[in-house]
């Protein structure tokens, strides 16, 4: 089977690339066959697997043109396993493009129709708005996976993300659902964190992951290297953390 | 005289409403008569000045649908000379329904051309990206406030963004200036933060603000009050830091 799970909240710089990148690097090293698509035209995703602009020959928005296919599209990245359709500068002008065409919501989902056939999980890295190409990400996807920083501002927009979730799913997409909801960022010296978190977990009770991100520099610090934390530094908080992410992630499949 | 400032970046959680908001206020404070335009649909810099969902009755939406004008759709707030022109979720569909009409762009202009004359500083909170709302945004500006955040992601966009005002300046909005940029979230404790304010001192020397934001929690505690950081506890190092970045624009006029 093929999981494609979009990675996506409308709040800006909560950790949906730096969740992509990690929980990806840890499913391949678990053996498993995964593609990142990088749908976000500031490319972070792509720079932090090491792919240069310079390299991303075709992309993401090729894609959705149709120019290519996703398989054409796709490179190898420096992790086994691991492929990624990376992303350019073009894909700011697909939001105005997109409109204008058919069919303009189900673009990446007739892509993944026949692409993508023996990857065992698609991450999908959306930008931070609910615009044409993240709702394209949800209309391709089967799951969801909400990163959420542990500060009050990036609670404010929770709700409207999962009414966004259920309006694609009742409209366009029947099988999406949200696979969970990750903590981010979050730091253990800083009260606030634990506020947030347990409000998080009283509200939402299982949705909410019980592994959590926590802040962590060397997180930060490995996309300038061009690597997964993972690869930059496994044996920091960091790495761990998302190891243990991909280890319940896993876990909610058996347990379903 | 009166100036129109947006403040953006498409990178996303980077410090932008954090800095309308805090900025706003030492402004004010100083006596100075100060209106916050917020144009993220997310409606962050509302919630930061404690105005609740429900008493949106008029919003930012409005002014660029027409509905209203900007002097009819701006309200008190609890900052003496502070006004404040809220957001609601209507916005996310002006990104796609200003696509289709006529001046899409400059709707937000000829707002401003005959709305908030009284007013010595207009400030712009902009969405993460470099759509019609941000466009807009730079249209109606006569100047643009970077926030950057002290880390390696947050670095991989600011050409673009250069760049796009650039675009704009020659294209729509020839007297539009690059005001300065904002290094925020400075981390003493973390030498990324050192590497990446040094690297952009040297690559943009003057243009960099000489104040930087320190990383303080106190700033993320406020809009959980729904008070700007010097409302909250005006003793934090972020309300000082804030003050001063106030007291170092206005010094940049004096010097122009
Ligand atoms: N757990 C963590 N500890 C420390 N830094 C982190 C952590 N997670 C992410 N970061 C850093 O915080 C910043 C924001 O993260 P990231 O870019 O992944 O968020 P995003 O949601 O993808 O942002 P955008 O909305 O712009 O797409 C980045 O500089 C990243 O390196
Ligand atoms: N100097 C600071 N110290 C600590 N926390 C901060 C600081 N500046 C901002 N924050 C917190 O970081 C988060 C991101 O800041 P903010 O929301 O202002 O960024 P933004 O660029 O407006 O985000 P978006 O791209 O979603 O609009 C918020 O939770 C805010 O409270
Ligand atoms: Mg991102
Ligand atoms: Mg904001």
């Amino acid at each position: 089977t093929r999981r494609v799970i979009a990675v996506a909240n409308q709040k800006g710089g909560v950790g949906k690339t730096t969740t992509v990148i990690n929980l990806a690097t840890a499913l391949a090293a678990a053996g498993h066959r995964v593609l990142v698509i990088d749908f976000d035209p500031q490319g972070n995703a792509s720079t932090g697997f090491g792919i240069e602009p310079a390299a991303r020959q075709r992309s993401s928005y090729d894609v959705l043109t149709g120019e290519h296919s996703l398989d054409e599209a796709s490179m190898d990245t420096q992790v086994p396993n691991l492929r990624l359709v990376p992303a350019t500068r073009d894909l700011v002008g697909a939001e105005v493009e997109l409109l204008e065409g058919q069919r303009r919501d189900s673009r990446l989902r007739d892509a993944l129709f026949d692409g993508a056939a023996d990857a065992e999980f698609v991450l999908l890295d959306c930008p931070p708005s609910l615009g044409m190409l993240t709702v394209n990400a949800l209309v391709a996807a089967d799951e969801v996976l909400v990163p959420l920083q542990c500060e009050f501002l990036a609670l404010e927009g929770l709700s409207h993300l999962l009414h966004t979730v259920d309006r694609i799913r009742r409209s366009r997409n029947p099988d999406l659902v949200i696979r969970g909801i990750v903590l981010t960022m979050f730091d253990r010296r800083n009260n606030l964190s634990e506020v947030v978190a347990q409000d998080v977990r009283a509200n939402l009770g299982d949705l909410v992951f019980e592994t959590a991100i926590p802040r962590n520099v060397r997180i930060s610090e490995a996309p300038s290297h061009g690597l997964p934390v993972m690869l930059y530094d496994w044996r920091s908080a960091g790495a761990q953390a998302y190891i243990q992410l991909a280890r319940e992630l896993l876990g909610r499949y058996n347990r379903d």
